[in-house]
Order: C-alpha cells, then sequence, then structure tokens
C-alpha cells in the first residue's frame, strides 16, 4: 500500500 | 533520525515506564485519567495499523509494537487488575466531544481520502487532544502525586522535542507535514501551564498543587 506522505515517525 | 527525534522517542518510552512504576509501586492508578488512557490505545491502533504493510526500520516497528502493547496493558492495568483504585468520579471529561470533532477533520483535513490517511490524521488529531481528560482531572484534584507530574512531564518534553525534531527536518531535508505540524503544535501548547507548574514547584522540591 502506497502512502501519500512519508510516514517514518511515529 | 536526529538527536531531537531519538531524545523526543526515549522520552515518551521513559513517560510510559514512569506511569507503569507508578500503578506497580503505588499498586494504584489514582490520579491517572482512564480515559486519557485509553484515548492513546486508541490512536497507536489507528496510526501504527500500518506495521502490517508498511515497512521504515527494524527500530520503527518495534517502537510500534511497544506502544500498542504497552498502552493495551496500561488499560488493562486500569480496568482490570487495579479497578478499585480507579476513580471514575474525578475523570468527567467527555471524550465524545474530543472523537467526534477529531473524526470529522479527519475526513475534510488528510493528505487523500484513503482509508488509512483518514486513520493516519485522525490518529494525529487525536493524540493532539488525548490528555485533554488527564489535563482535566488534575484540575479537578487540584494536586497530583510526583511520580505522576514526571510521568506529564516526560510526555510533554516527547511532544516538545518533536517541535525541533521538525524545525531540524525542514532546515535539512525540506521535510513538510502540516497535518503533523499544527497538531503538534497545538499538543505542546497544551501542555504550558504544566509546564509552568512542575518548574516553579516540582523541581523545587515542593508538592505539585494547583493554586485554589
Amino acid at each position: 500500500l502506497e502512502t501519500v506522505t512519508i510516514k517514518d515517525e511515529l | 533520525m536526529n538527536i531531537f527525534r531519538l531524545t523526543a522517542d526515549l522520552m515518551h518510552l521513559a513517560s510510559i515506564f514512569i506511569l507503569l512504576l507508578k500503578i506497580q509501586k503505588t499498586r494504584s492508578c489514582a490520579g491517572i485519567s482512564f480515559k486519557s488512557q485509553l484515548l492513546y490505545a486508541l490512536v497507536f491502533i489507528t496510526r501504527y495499523i500500518d506495521l502490517f504493510f508498511y515497512w521504515v526500520s527494524l527500530y520503527n516497528t518495534l517502537m510500534k509494537i511497544f506502544f500498542i502493547g504497552s498502552s493495551l496493558y496500561i488499560v488493562y492495568l486500569m480496568q482490570v487488575k487495579f479497578r478499585a483504585t480507579n476513580d471514575p468520579v474525578l475523570d468527567t471529561f467527555r471524550i465524545e466531544y474530543l472523537l467526534a470533532p477529531c473524526a470529522l477533520l479527519a475526513l475534510v483535513a488528510n493528505y487523500a481520502f484513503t482509508a488509512q490517511e483518514i486513520l493516519w490524521a485522525f490518529s494525529v488529531y487525536l493524540e493532539a487532544g488525548a490528555i485533554l481528560p488527564q489535563l482535566f482531572m488534575l484540575q479537578r484534584r487540584g494536586e497530583a502525586e510526583t511520580i505522576t507530574t514526571h510521568y506529564l512531564f516526560a510526555l510533554g518534553a516527547y511532544r516538545g522535542l518533536y517541535l525541533l525534531n521538525w524545525i531540524y527536518r525542514y532546515w535539512a531535508e525540506g521535510y513538510v507535514d502540516w497535518i503533523a505540524w499544527i497538531a503538534g503544535l497545538v499538543q505542546t501548547g497544551l501542555y504550558t501551564d504544566f509546564f509552568y507548574i512542575y518548574y516553579t514547584k516540582v523541581l523545587k522540591g515542593q508538592k505539585f498543587e494547583l493554586p485554589a
């Protein structure tokens, strides 16, 4: 699944 | 990963360990808002659902598992094991007034109209206000155990450090995330009064008491 923004934070 | 974010995440971990320590050591969850803890469990579940289909790093995955697991464990401790010490009379914040606006906001203000993005936005908005039942309860009690104030300080510091992390990331990587930024700013702002009293009282060895 692709996300729009990079979600590398918690 | 930068020093601000790493410290922030470690403060977040510390806050949970302090809370667990408070509950286990005093064998009581007095002074802790069950509603806030329930909201945090909901925040982590809705945000970290991507655990199953979006890989970032081992660090990221382990932290997500820890936050989901520990929040559910705290809910269990408060609702089952130490239920007798839980004080719903003072925990009167109406969370539906928080949940409904956050759900509505997530439906309108999101990065894409997909289930995952809506859930993510919802979790970010909800996290911003999840501490309100706890602060409301503190206000009603007028005082808090020192260990509880350390918990709140660590939790607030984690949010504050995320702001520094974003300033750094914007400067270093051109990283932008308006939803997280605005919600994070609101969330940190909610702690201002608490930080002030923590600084002027607890750090000077006094009991955390609100002016009558």
